[in-house]
């Protein structure tokens, strides 16, 4: 379950626009 | 130049463009207990990103999977709730027959969006958390 959670954890980080 | 946080009050797509506003809408969302709502649309633009990349498809399948069981299958969840039965079988049935498309999550995220643009972001930006941000 956990392995799950860091799956969806990093795909939303990889969709968030970096740092300015 | 203009500061970022009137910027996104411009629209909710310059808020989700900025790492500051993302994280202040996350704690307004948070405080209504609907933070999955924004998670959730980015579940969907990160799915679309993983599957546009060659190979690793076993990961792929794993991701869709995952992010059925977390937003999708329980209908009262607070996503589940805004998407239409229309929306929710067709993903199901795609996760069912281990069929993985690029655009599978696009129709939901697009109905999560206006949910969005109606409701939730109009009143962040009347919201105590945006306005002391101000």
């Amino acid at each position: 379950i956990d392995s799950e959670d860091d799956l969806l954890q990093e795909c939303i980080s990889s969709a968030m626009p970096k740092k300015k | 130049p203009t500061p970022p946080y009137l910027k996104w009050a411009e629209s909710l797509h310059s808020l989700l463009d900025d790492q500051d506003g993302i994280h202040l809408f996350r704690t307004f969302l948070k405080q209504e207990e609907c933070a999955d709502v924004l998670d959730f649309w980015f579940a969907c633009s990160g799915f679309r990103k993983l599957e546009a990349s060659e190979g690793n498809e076993e990961k792929k399948l794993k991701l869709a999977k995952a992010i059925y069981k977390k937003y999708i299958l329980d209908n009262n969840g607070i996503v589940s709730r805004q998407i239409k039965p229309a929306t929710k079988s067709f993903i199901k049935d795609c996760v069912m027959r281990l069929h993985i498309d690029p655009a599978m999550f696009d129709q939901a995220q697009t109905e999560i969006q206006a949910v969005m643009e109606e409701n939730t972001y109009p009143l962040f930006l009347k919201s105590d958390v945006y306005l002391e941000y101000t």
